[in-house]
């Protein structure tokens, strides 16, 4: 896509291939070569090079639709709270640890809650995070309510005067409507204790996903109100292209990108840098 | 689902009743967006459709009474046959311990299914000792512990600060030692391009020389599922694949590609979190799931 080229069929069929193959999914893509096709046409546009900057331009317009989305919306006078939500292996737990660096960092004193109490060895994976990033962790038992933990932890990060608190969940799979409830009444103890928290609910999504992803996007949004999300495993060969159309069509950002398995690789997201990518 | 979208393209195209070679190729485009919605990978979606039109346009689909079904009853058949064939039955030495390796990038559900598999044995009456050979990921091994526990299956590790290689040579002696029939190595997560950690298993396999190597792919991966299986299986030449979570609600593409670009039979899906939740694999199931 990169070499000049005439802008004709086999061109936009050549876009086609490199977009589906991205996971940008085969509805959007073909609603955006529709849009290209006919822009090409109203403007004359009759090589490559003139038709890659509307097509990038596109694209970064539907990903990054103001630059304050891309930060965390916490409050700096107390205490911010910041539920982490997904299906099982996505990297949530893996988030965490490097986002408590980051807010550390910055300044911040911050807490984790250990709110899967499910998984085997959940608790210490999260307690190994919390030693790498210098922060507290709460847990229970394992085997014990997630809604108590995170009760707790909001207890404990209130009178100790935090300023984040960061709250992992258990995988689940959306269509686990038991699992989901569970997630719905986490999520509605924190409002009960801080009627505007959480301040965010990130969905953590693995860029290796498919399709699936936008059906996880709507439901966790639907049990546990989702304000944005965290593309992982972007070191990958997957291009996570599926955020497209979920931020087409349910108005969730991206804010961070994992890019490894170490405390710092967690960015923000760039909307540029990813689109680029989407075609290298 | 699909049925319905091929209803909908004949009552458009249909005149007298009778389906031509172009009817058929209006149909054969919305089973390639079926396909491509269910995450099967683009070039493998364009082989397959090249090889079902010309079964497509064959007598049973421009005779039939109902082509919708007829179609869909081609399609359905020929992902069946591309997804089934061989049995999915594990390896077993004849001098044992019969070596198996999970391998597969970080999250695919390794771990767990190292567990589900030993269950798996234990009811078939073996003596599997599994081994921590995820030496990088924080409580893999605690994670793997608590599991052996549950299972009551013997757990070998040497910590996180020995060498997989070390760990799987010891590990394996050990189980001679105790006679266990079957070793299960639970590897870490990585990545298909990540040439150092690709390495380590090369090596891992050149050590522990295992019967069966299983790749441990996620049913909801999309058109990432061939590069990946494609190239853990050049680098490592798997025996097999396991697809997990297929308890959510994702279509599971992913079966059909990493299929058609390796040849190597699925051998079980994962059902669910807990040690119980491992079935063999249905290609018939698959193939309707995905078709939707
Ligand atoms: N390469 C890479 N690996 C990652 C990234 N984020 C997480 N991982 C790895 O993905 C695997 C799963 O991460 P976890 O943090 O346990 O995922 P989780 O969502 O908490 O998993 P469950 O709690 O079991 O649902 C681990 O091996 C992580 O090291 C990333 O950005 N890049
Ligand atoms: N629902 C469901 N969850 C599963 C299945 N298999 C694994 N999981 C879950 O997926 C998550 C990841 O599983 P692990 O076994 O830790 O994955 P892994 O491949 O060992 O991960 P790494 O060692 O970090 O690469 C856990 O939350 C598991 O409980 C399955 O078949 N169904
Ligand atoms: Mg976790
Ligand atoms: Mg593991």
């Amino acid at each position: 896509l990169s070499r000049y080229r005439k802008v004709d069929e086999d061109f936009f069929e050549e876009l086609e291939e490199i977009l589906i193959q991205a996971d940008v999914g085969v509805e959007t893509v073909m609603e955006l070569v529709d849009d290209l096709r006919m822009e090409a046409k109203k403007n004359k546009i009759v090589d490559s090079e003139g038709l890659k900057p509307l097509l990038t331009e596109k694209f970064v317009d539907i990903l990054a639709k103001s630059d304050e989305e891309e930060t965390l919306n916490i409050p700096d006078d107390r205490l911010g709270v910041i539920l982490f939500v997904g299906v099982n292996g996505v990297g949530k737990t893996t988030t965490i640890g490097k986002m408590a660096h980051l807010f550390k960092n910055a300044g911040k004193k911050v807490i984790l809650a250990a709110g899967d109490t499910f998984r085997a060895g959940a608790i210490e994976q999260l307690e190994v995070w919390g030693e790498r990033a210098g922060v507290d962790v709460i847990k229970h038992k394992p085997g014990s309510d997630p809604a108590a933990v995170v009760f707790d932890a909001i207890q404990a990060a209130q009178s100790r005067q935090a300023d984040i608190l960061l709250c992992d969940t258990a995988g689940r799979l959306q269509n686990k409507k038991n699992l989901m409830d569970e997630l719905n009444k986490v999520h509605r103890v924190i409002k009960r204790e801080i009627p505007d928290a959480p301040h965010e609910t990130l969905l953590v999504l693995d860029a290796t996903t498919g399709q699936n992803a936008l059906s996880q996007a709507k439901l966790f949004g639907e049990a546990a109100g989702v304000t944005g999300i965290v593309l992982t495993k972007l070191d990958g060969t997957a291009k996570g292209g599926i955020v497209i159309a979920i931020r087409n069509e349910l108005d969730l950002p991206v804010k961070y990108v994992g890019l490894g398995e170490k405390l710092d690789d967690l960015q923000p997201f760039q909307a540029e840098q990813f689109v680029h990518a989407l075609f290298a | 689902g699909l049925a319905d979208r091929l209803q909908e393209t004949l009552k458009k195209i249909r005149g007298k009743g009778k389906v031509t070679e172009a009817d058929v190729k209006s149909m054969m485009r919305e089973v390639r967006l079926a396909l491509l919605e269910a995450d099967v990978n683009f070039k493998v979606v364009k082989d397959f459709v090249n090889r079902v039109k010309e079964r497509a346009v064959g007598q049973e689909v421009l005779k039939s009474l109902t082509p919708g079904q007829q179609v869909i009853k081609v399609v359905n058949d020929e992902l069946t046959q591309l997804m089934g064939g061989e049995q999915s039955k594990l390896a077993t030495s004849a001098r044992p311990p019969t070596v198996i390796m999970m391998v597969g990038l970080q999250g695919a559900g390794k771990t767990t299914s190292t567990g589900k598999l030993a269950k798996y044995l234990q009811n078939q009456n073996r003596s599997p000792m599994l081994i921590a050979a995820d030496i990088y990921r924080p409580a893999a091994i605690k994670q793997l512990e608590v599991l052996g526990e549950q299972l009551d299956v013997p757990v070998f590790s040497l910590g996180n600060k020995e060498n997989p290689v070390k760990i799987v040579q010891q590990g394996i002696q050990k189980a001679k030692e105790e006679h266990c029939d079957y070793v299960l190595i639970d590897t870490a997560g990585r990545l298909h391009v990540d040439e150092a950690l690709m390495d380590e298993l090369h090596q891992i396999k050149q050590e522990a020389n295992p019967d069966e190597i299983l790749l441990v792919i996620d049913a909801m991966t999309g058109q990432d599922a061939v590069n990946v299986a494609q190239s853990f299986n050049e680098q490592l030449e798997l025996s097999g694949v396991v697809l997990t979570k297929l308890d959510g609600d994702t279509r599971g593409g992913a079966a059909l590609s990493v299929k058609a670009v390796t040849g190597k039979p699925i051998k079980f899906v994962g059902m669910g979190e807990k040690m119980d939740a491992l079935e063999p694999f249905h290609p018939d199931r698959m193939a309707s799931r995905i078709l939707g």
